[in-house]
């Protein structure tokens, strides 16, 4: 059963990117196919395979524009059953012309469902802000994952998000689930982090994965050799904690 | 001779509302009349000073779509001689409905312009992204402060940043300056922040501010108790390095 994961946040740098690349390469290290799809105009999960941002090519702008553009023509192969649909830099460019209207924010959706998917899981990058991209990626999705930066500002745009979720829900996407809130960024030695997780827990029980991504300084050099941590570092804690997190979405197949 | 400044990098969580809360506590310290500007939806900023970001109240919102709206009626005084515009959720409608028409982003201009601005400093805080909000905040400014997270994924968009700057200077302001690139989350221990940051510094040489924040998680908690990192932890490095900051503004007044 193919299933869709959107990864959002309209707090920036909290660990979205990060996520869908690291998680990405857990579910393909446990053999899944795996597609990861570029929301973000600024590209981060691109160029973190090495793949050129400033090269003109068919990406995730040409699939949400282009008529019937299928989706074997824009995805690129990046090792193992491992695949990513490019951003670009025109991405931004529906941010201000397209609006919020329902044909806006079906794009992707369409484009998804026009052919044929093969892939067992399809991961969805968003740019922070809640605009018309996040909300292609909202609609797309059957679950969505959180990611939470364990520090108080980041903290605060949690339940915006969740009305969000739940406004998209009732409106668009009647399957959209929570899979769940992932704590990042989480330095245990430090007293913030661990009021900030707490409370996190506390006021959301059912709904926050019991891993938690650790600060951890091989996941920001990862992008520069291009590869994830499971390959960069295997051994680190943040390696593990993404393979953690994988097991915590595969017993749910 | 009154200056604004407007802080802004598309790139999510490198560190733009803490540079504005506490470089204008910093330059308030230093005998100035600051204001800062909340054109955030997520409010970080308004939160910051301990204030309701649920309750309706005039703010940035109102300053940027009443007619006649003055600053008198939406400035907070919130110590010293220090007063906050504060955000609200209903700029987010902004960005999903105004487009970037001339008319759009020229409406904070028009509106500290109108009346009577009797501070010294006017710190402007924006959204990630380069929407409608953030070419609010650099057609108002006279110098933009662009900061850059010592990591990989953040360095990218700076070029992308400074033509979008060279592009507002061309158009809409022509006495827009790049104050400087400010170097945030610095960790002195890693070879991967160091990598960065002299990448910055040989790239942009005449453009990078000497002073370079530290990481320090007194940044991160200071927001909780509603005071800047100069009331909470006058010692730390990183309140250190906003005071320098504010000497290397202050010099080119
Ligand atoms: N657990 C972690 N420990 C240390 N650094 C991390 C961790 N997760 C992400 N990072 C680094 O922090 C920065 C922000 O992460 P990332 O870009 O993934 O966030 P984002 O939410 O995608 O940001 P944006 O909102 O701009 O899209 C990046 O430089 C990344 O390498
Ligand atoms: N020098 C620093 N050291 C440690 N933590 C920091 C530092 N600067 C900021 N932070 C923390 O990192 C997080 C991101 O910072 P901040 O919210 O100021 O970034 P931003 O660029 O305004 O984010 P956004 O793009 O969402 O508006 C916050 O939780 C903040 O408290
Ligand atoms: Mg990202
Ligand atoms: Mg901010």
């Amino acid at each position: 059963m193919a299933r869709t994961l959107v990864i959002a946040n309209q707090k920036g740098g909290v660990g979205k990117t990060t996520t869908v690349l690291n998680l990405g390469a857990a579910l393909a290290e446990q053999g899944r196919n795996v597609l990861l799809i570029d929301l973000d105009p600024q590209a981060g999960l691109t160029a973190s395979f090495g793949i050129d941002t400033h090269v003109n090519r068919p990406g995730s702008y040409s699939f949400l524009t282009g008529d019937g553009v299928s989706l074997g023509r824009v995805l690129i192969h990046v090792g193992g059953t491992l695949a990513v649909v490019p951003a670009s830099l025109d991405l931004a460019s529906m941010e201000a012309r397209l609006g919020t209207s329902r044909e806006a924010v079906t794009r992707l959706r369409q484009a998804l469902t026009r052919g044929l998917n093969p892939f067992d899981y399809t991961l969805i990058d968003t740019p922070p802000g809640l605009g018309v991209l996040t909300a292609n990626g909202l609609v797309a999705a059957d679950e969505v994952i959180v990611p939470v930066q364990c520090q108080y500002l980041a903290m605060r745009g949690v339940r915006t998000l969740l009305e969000t979720v739940r406004h998209v829900r009732a409106t668009l996407n009647p399957g959209l689930k929570l899979a769940g809130l992932l704590g990042t960024m989480y330095r245990p030695e430090s007293l913030h982090a661990n009021e900030v997780l707490d409370e996190i827990r506390a006021v959301f029980p059912q709904d926050t994965f019991r891993t938690v991504i650790p600060d951890s300084e091989a996941l920001a050099e990862a992008p520069v050799a291009a590869v994830s941590i499971l390959e960069y570092a295997p051994g680190d804690p943040a390696a593990q904690a993404y393979r953690a997190l994988a097991q915590e979405i595969i017993i749910h197949e």
